[in-house]
């Protein structure tokens, strides 16, 4: 079922 | 000086279960909006973020801006200490190194008195982006918890599909494969009821670790509803309400086919 993805491609920091 | 007073005190109870074991350290920001809380996981998979009201609380006062940098492991224990139905009332003075928690029993003969030191926490804080699902769906939190137990004996992806009037959640694996759908039912306003919204029709499918899932429904005792939402190639979003003043939610990232 493909690779876990991050949220850091999807949140940009403060 | 801030001062946090809740006739629930099994809110904060419940609220620490859905958070500690994803994240172990938060900064919980006191302002005069409420509290606040998120943080990732080490892997940066799930977000979490936990937001009180100031009138969840009975009594509220926020001079200044506070930040409570909590061990959640260490707040668990303490809030283990309260009964379900204590009222739990929260202290800090302005720049605290440490955090009083007062429990009060309901019939008021009992009062328990803890402070716990505060930590310095060097959290970024992320901006979520206003995102535009393609489909919201509320379901029991007991069902959408059994969902996800039952299909992680599969394997450890849960795909989570919706089209119109219908969410399905399959799992597969060495031993076999498993496909549970839940229907739209009639009148939605009911708890109990399921209810599918999409932004157009088009239906969208979506692979997430189940792992993650399973730790986000651990928050199932602070609202009889869960709310999924889903967009393609964005994270999902889990949102358990607190009442009508808060909320936990949980942002999973997918994963991505190859």
């Amino acid at each position: 079922h493909g690779h876990q993805s991050s949220l850091d491609s999807f949140f940009r920091k403060k | 000086m801030f001062e946090a007073r809740l006739l629930q005190g099994s809110i904060l109870k419940k609220a620490l279960e859905g958070i500690r074991e994803l994240i172990t350290s938060g900064n919980w920001e006191c302002s005069s909006a409420g509290i606040s809380m998120q943080g990732m996981d080490p892997s940066h998979v799930a977000l979490t973020v936990l937001m009180l009201q100031n009138d969840l609380f009975d009594q509220f006062r926020c001079d200044r801006n506070v930040t409570l940098g909590l061990n959640h492991a260490t707040f668990s224990k303490i809030l283990k200490c309260a009964a379900n139905d204590d009222i739990i009332t929260l202290k800090a003075e302005d720049q605290p190194d440490e955090c009083n928690l007062l429990f009060q029993s309901a019939n008021d003969d009992k009062t328990s008195d803890f402070i716990i030191k505060l930590t310095d926490i060097d959290q970024e804080t992320l901006g979520i982006p206003d995102t535009e699902y393609a489909a919201t769906v509320k379901v029991p939190s007991v069902e959408f918890q059994r969902i996800c137990r039952d299909l992680s004996q599969f394997g450890d992806t849960i795909i989570i599909s919706v089209k119109k009037g219908c969410v399905e959640f399959s799992g597969t694996g060495e031993i076999g494969s498993a496909k549970i759908a839940l229907k739209e039912s009639g009148n939605v306003d009911d708890d109990e009821k399921v209810s599918v919204e999409m932004d157009k029709d088009t239906p969208c499918s979506l692979s997430f670790a189940s792992r993650y899932l399973n730790y986000f429904t651990k928050a199932t005792s602070l609202s009889d509803t869960v709310t999924l939402q889903l967009c393609p190639e964005h994270p999902l979003v889990v949102s358990y309400d607190i009442g009508d003043n808060g909320s936990l939610k949980y942002y999973l990232a997918p994963k991505i086919e190859e």
